[in-house]
């Protein structure tokens, strides 16, 4: 996180807060609970309170407006810039405008949730300025996140703080039982790292942790760190399972009893569909990993110490499965919680251990850490 | 690869000028020294590339591009 210069902030913690004008893409009082609704997220861990007016002067001034709107910062028509907020001061400071030429919504993940744009501004008019790390609030992108189930990410709980402090009503010891831990962002170098599922993509690498991916590129050794949403508002955070067909030229997703489809980083229409439409049995209710075998042409699906083996040309399942991956992957240990099969060499990923097989032989070559495509 | 058409690649030139005007405080000064306008465009790429964890290499590429698209905040990324 980052604040600005001279960790500038109110000298009180009772501010007050007016809706100067509303846009005509929401109801006002979904406007109202909105704007509510993110003042509450940062009040939860601060000793910051709200206090709405309804004339005059605030200290955080919200209004609507395009283009120049007489800030001497003009907005720039759909898309672009959203929305912006000046730093905690007398007149302007503090003040949030947001670009009427977006289309703010409040119930869904299409055009910008007001919400979400709203509580990184109030960031903002607190004193907090952007982050580098791709899971906080106070990122400049924005990413959309099912607004019932924010819950204020650890990286800007820590910035907010450092300015106020910590909620004086509520009791460490006690957390908020409603509210789960804060969400945190993956570190590629911990050596413990856990991965959900992996694949390639046209060349290029994915690997994905809980809400996010990394993108690995094969020319750089600088793998970039996204939100899922960022990229496919449909997709859902912590997968089960990742891979590409080549004779699809599709990655597919999965997800407890469903799958998804890119093409390329388009999501496919028509999809979740489940896993039986993968050849699965109906008895089976979720995968742990998945990789498509170019010497055998087979797609294989894991869950944990069995696989099973899928013909994509027939379009139908092995006879035969499923197997122990410990008889045909020989050396293998745990179960299958990530696979890929990358330049000759299979990966079967259990913990934070890597196994590599050659593709060929089958034949156990080293164990490796989760992490080793990470570039650490 | 197909060299981008100039349209896009003129477009796609303003929109970085824009952004790191708009987010990295690039001075509007490359009229007057073109060499020292390069200079400076090639520093604040850098500063960019480097926030938001991209390979810094102080040139153009597709997935910069692809982050300075996309919709954001607008308040600077510099905190000054």
């Amino acid at each position: 996180y980052t604040t600005f210069p001279g960790n500038t902030k109110w000298k009180t913690n009772k501010l007050t807060y007016r809706i100067v004008n509303y846009t005509p893409d929401l109801p006002q009082s979904e406007v109202d609970r909105a704007i509510e609704n993110a003042l509450q997220v940062w009040a939860r861990v601060t000793p910051l309170r709200f206090t709405r007016l309804y004339s005059g002067t605030a200290d955080i001034m919200i209004s609507f407006g395009r283009g120049d709107h007489g800030d001497g910062y003009p907005f720039d028509g759909p898309d672009g810039t959203l929305a912006h907020a000046f730093a905690p001061s007398v007149g302007i400071g503090g003040d949030a405008h947001f670009d009427e030429d977006e289309t703010f919504t409040s119930r869904s993940s299409s055009g910008y949730n007001l919400f979400l744009v709203a509580a990184h501004e109030f960031g903002h008019a607190l004193g907090l300025s952007h982050s580098t790390d791709p899971g906080a609030l106070m990122y400049p992108v924005y990413s959309y996140t099912d607004p019932e189930r924010f819950s204020l990410p650890l990286d800007d709980i820590r910035g907010i703080q450092s300015l106020y402090g910590p909620n004086p009503d509520v009791t460490p010891e006690k957390p908020d039982p409603e509210k789960p831990t804060p969400p945190t962002t993956p570190n590629a170098c911990d050596p413990n790292l856990v991965i959900d599922g992996i694949t390639t993509l046209r060349g290029e690498m994915m690997v994905f942790k809980n809400r996010f991916f990394w993108r690995v590129y094969p020319q750089s050794n600088q793998p970039e760190l996204t939100l899922i949403k960022s990229f496919w508002p449909d997709i859902p955070d912590n997968i089960d399972a990742a891979y590409e067909s080549i004779k699809a030229d599709r990655v597919f997703i999965f997800k407890g009893e469903k799958v998804w489809a890119l093409s390329g980083y388009d999501v496919v229409s028509g999809y979740p569909k489940t896993l039986s439409s993968m050849g699965l049995p109906a008895t089976v209710k979720r995968i742990t990993a998945a990789l498509y075998d170019e010497v055998s042409g087979k797609t294989l699906f894991f869950d944990n110490k069995y696989y099973y083996s899928y013909d994509e040309t027939k379009r139908q399942m092995d006879k035969g499965y499923p197997k122990l991956v410990e008889k045909s992957f020989v050396g293998m240990q745990g179960g299958v919680t990530a696979a890929l099969q990358y330049r000759g060499f299979t990966y079967l990923f259990s913990g934070s251990n890597m196994h590599e097989f050659s593709s060929r032989s089958k034949k156990l070559h080293r164990v490796l850490r989760s992490n080793y495509f990470l570039g650490c | 690869a197909p060299l981008l058409p100039p349209l896009s690649s003129t477009q796609d030139q303003k929109v970085v000028e824009t952004y790191l005007m708009k987010f990295y405080d690039l001075k509007n000064e490359t009229d007057s020294d073109p060499h020292r306008g390069v200079h400076q465009m090639t520093l604040k790429l850098k500063e960019m590339q480097q926030f938001f964890g991209l390979e810094v290499t102080g040139v153009m590429d597709s997935n910069t591009l692809e982050v300075m698209k996309k919709p954001r905040c607008g308040v600077p990324d510099l905190a000054e």
